[in-house]
């Protein structure tokens, strides 16, 4: 899963 | 996006502008820790490396923009603008800050989701974040009364992460990969630690009475 659907929050 | 998560940012927000009205408002830093402040600067700047890099909206860019400007803004008024700087609570806010630096960098360097450099300076900020607010808390205690604005700043952001547990509760009971475990559990450590604060900040509200943190 790329890191831009993991780390979407603030 | 779920309606947690922006009552979440929006009180980060507003924790955010409370602040910059005490200090810009009153042109004193009197009961705000630096420390504190400095931390929150260390925090954002590691935690939105990929601010270049990956771009997920114009929202979360514009929201990391404005924690990144706003905390290194403050921390520069509190340091450098001479009216401000010469409010600050110099000897009350002594809590060794650089030990919390420390730690968290070490807990990142072993407890992380994957070992690379963003990774690594992802967790780095989230456990910092954890704990951040020690220093401020410290101070609070010594500084006995605490003006209405720094008690409203505390609160919005100690309620900021706990309405970040509840996204990440329905996140995780509406999305199928969704796995937090780092940020939730020190989400969880981070608002405890306000349990008290949130306590005496309760106790004045309903006696209408001034915020009174025992020593």
């Amino acid at each position: 899963r790329s890191r831009i659907l993991e780390k979407d929050e603030l | 996006m779920n309606i947690f998560r922006l009552a979440g940012d929006m009180t980060h927000l507003m924790s955010i502008l409370v602040l910059l009205l005490k200090i810009y408002a009153t042109k004193s830093c009197s009961g705000i820790s630096l420390k504190t402040q400095e931390l929150y600067a260390l925090v954002f700047l590691t935690r939105y490396l990929d601010l270049f890099t990956d771009f997920i909206s114009v929202y979360n860019t514009v929201m990391k923009l404005v924690f990144i400007g706003s905390s290194l803004a403050i921390v520069w008024c509190m340091r450098m603008h001479r009216t401000v700087k010469r409010s600050y609570d110099g000897q009350l806010d002594t809590f060794r800050h650089y030990f919390l630096v420390a730690a968290c960098f070490l807990s990142a360097l072993i407890v992380h989701e994957k070992f690379t450099f963003q990774e690594i300076f992802w967790a780095f900020s989230i456990y910092l974040e954890a704990v951040a607010i020690l220093p401020q808390l410290v101070l609070l205690q010594r500084s006995g009364n605490v003006d209405n604005l720094t008690g409203q700043y505390v609160f919005f952001l100690g309620a900021y992460r706990a309405l970040y547990i509840l996204n990440w509760i329905y996140r995780y009971f509406t999305e199928q990969h969704f796995s937090r475990w780092i940020a939730c559990i020190s989400g969880l450590v981070q608002t405890a630690l306000y349990a008290d604060f949130f306590y005496y900040y309760f106790i004045s509200w309903k006696n209408n009475s001034k915020l009174q943190l025992p020593a």
